[in-house]
């Protein structure tokens, strides 16, 4: 049979126009996810690890919409959310409305090893985070000048955007999202 | 979005996803991630991560579906993830799957996802277009 791995950093209208500047890092990052991944695997590491782990390296990067480099609220907040499941066990955790846990995902884990439950939101699952000494940063921390950008492009176009989408501008003449370049819009 | 599944050669899965989800979202507004059997989901057979518009996802259900597909009707993991995929509304859904036997699809009816994957034969992938 033999062990596999598989991530993503998002799904979208990836414009095939994307710059170098913004593919490369983006790639680089993928490539070396994959690389902590298969090092993990071959050294025997259980999977519910290898899918932490790389996830919340995935998050610490500020190219991908988790973690740092979240997309921000019409509010200019983030509001983070992540969940993790073992397959044999069907266990899993959640944690949704996050606004200051580093790596939402191993806080996801500890709703599913540390609580009853399996999904807390909002002031809850700060406080939970708060409880488990999980790491927290101030909410600037996640907030990158890019997503800022694709926030006001996004007001302006009056729309809600998913991942990568691009925004056509109401004001300006229809252009194909394809001239925009990287929106990370998630 | 991002998002990561894995299967040791035992056969044991596991999926994990995370995500600021989507930009100018109403504040309190819950995508798929979060929604086990949308946007995550692993059960004995496969481990999936989906990415994309997160309320397409969790109306398709599209994590538990193609875990039924596997488990009720007996199909690969390539024909149910193809299947959940291409029935979703265009534009709106890509994931990452592993099966038990070492399966990996990377599925998507997007114009593109920022995906990698590799297996035990040496085989792997970086990419994000078709």
């Amino acid at each position: 049979m033999g062990w596999a791995i598989a991530l993503h950093g998002g799904a979208g209208d990836i414009p095939l126009s994307l710059p170098p500047e913004r593919r490369l890092p983006r790639e680089e990052t993928l490539r070396r996810c994959l690389r902590i991944g298969v090092a993990a695997l071959k050294a025997n590491r259980p999977p519910l690890d290898v899918v932490e782990l790389v996830v919340r390296e995935l998050e610490n990067c500020p190219h991908f919409n988790a973690g740092r480099g979240s997309v921000l609220t019409t509010n200019a907040t983030v509001e983070m959310e992540a969940c993790i499941m073992d397959g044999n066990t069907k266990r899993c955790g959640a944690v949704s409305g996050l606004s200051t846990v580093v790596n939402a995902i191993s806080l996801a884990r500890l709703v599913m090893e540390k609580t009853p439950h399996i999904y807390l939101a909002f002031d809850g699952a700060e406080s939970f985070a708060r409880e488990q000494g999980v790491e927290t940063r101030d909410a600037s921390h996640f907030i990158t000048p890019e997503n800022i950008e694709r926030l006001t492009q996004a007001k302006a176009a009056n729309k809600v955007q998913i991942d990568y989408t691009q925004p056509v501008l109401e004001k300006t003449p229809q252009v194909s999202s394809s001239n925009i370049g990287d929106s990370q819009i998630g | 979005t991002v998002g990561c599944v894995a299967v040791d050669g035992n056969g044991n899965l596991a999926a994990a996803t995370s995500t600021g989800g989507l930009v100018n979202k109403m504040i309190g507004r819950i995508g798929d991630t979060p929604i086990v059997g949308a946007g995550t989901y692993a059960n004995y057979l496969c481990a999936i991560s989906a990415t994309g518009k997160g309320e397409a996802i969790i109306r398709a259900t599209v994590g538990r579906d193609v875990a039924a597909l596997m488990e009720y009707k007996g199909l690969s993991l390539k024909d149910a993830a193809d299947c959940v995929v291409e029935n979703s509304p265009k534009g709106t859904t890509g994931l990452v799957a592993v099966s038990v036997t070492g399966e990996v699809v990377m599925a998507f009816n997007t114009s593109g996802m920022f995906r990698a994957c590799a297996k035990e034969d040496g085989t792997s992938e970086i990419a994000i277009w078709d």
